[in-house]
């Protein structure tokens, strides 16, 4: 474990206490891509199929299980509680996002570490969750306005894997034969997929206006 | 990478 790792993990984890609390404090989803929220729940469990088997250490096996259980109550609260499904904009949530998964379990097939069930599948969460944020950001383009939780939601989630291209460069600087390809090539691909987004974010915080994406 | 050692990163 490294300071960049970590720094990876919490940011991460903390992404989603701001859309837990956005979606607990406001009775409303409004602004957020359920088809995105689906996806990560499908990147958690697709990648922590080792949960019971590998034990890596607590906070590994604590970590997966938070990941899993609350991308699982994301899902379920925006599909099924009375209050957040009625704001969820239907409308706007179009991407056709099961062409990513499609997509991403038939390059995992092509490229992984081993050809086995658990690595292919972790092939397959890596790729997916480098395009899962894809939905989200086509509903904010059409949504246009950003709510503050929303965009502090989209930053955080972008920050954490830019802090885990810095763990990957410090591992690979620091362990003799790490290499971590797939993961690294495709952090960067998602990382590169908030560029614009970072771009508007700052705009907005430095001019202290509201965050607007150009339609 | 040692046989068996799987993803240590989350």
């Amino acid at each position: 474990m490294n300071i960049f790792r970590l720094a990876g993990d919490m940011t991460h984890l903390l992404s989603i206490l701001v859309l837990l609390l956005k979606i607990y404090a406001t009775k409303s989803c409004s602004g957020i891509s359920r088809k995105t929220q689906e996806l990560y729940a499908i990147v958690f469990v697709a990648r922590y199929l080792d949960l019971f088997t590998d034990f890596i250490s607590v906070y590994n096996t604590f970590m997966k299980v938070v990941f899993i259980a609350s991308s699982l109550a994301i899902v379920w609260c925006m599909r099924f509680h009375p209050m957040v499904r009625r704001s969820y904009d239907r409308e706007l949530d179009t991407f056709r996002h099961y062409f990513l998964v499609g997509a991403s379990f038939a390059l995992a097939l092509i490229l992984h570490e081993k050809f086995t069930v658990q690595e292919i599948f972790w092939a397959f969460s890596i790729y997916l969750e480098a395009v899962a944020i894809l939905p989200q950001l086509v509903l904010l383009q059409r949504s246009g306005n950003v709510d503050n939780l929303t965009g502090q939601y989209i930053f955080f989630l972008g920050a954490y894997r830019a802090f885990y291209i810095l763990n990957w460069i410090y591992r690979y600087l620091t362990e003799p034969h790490f290499t971590r390809w797939i993961a690294c090539v495709s952090g960067v691909v998602q990382t590169a997929l908030y560029a614009d987004f970072f771009y508007y974010y700052f705009i907005s915080w430095k001019n202290n206006s509201k965050l607007k994406l150009p339609a | 990478k040692p046989p068996g050692k799987h993803h240590d990163e989350l």
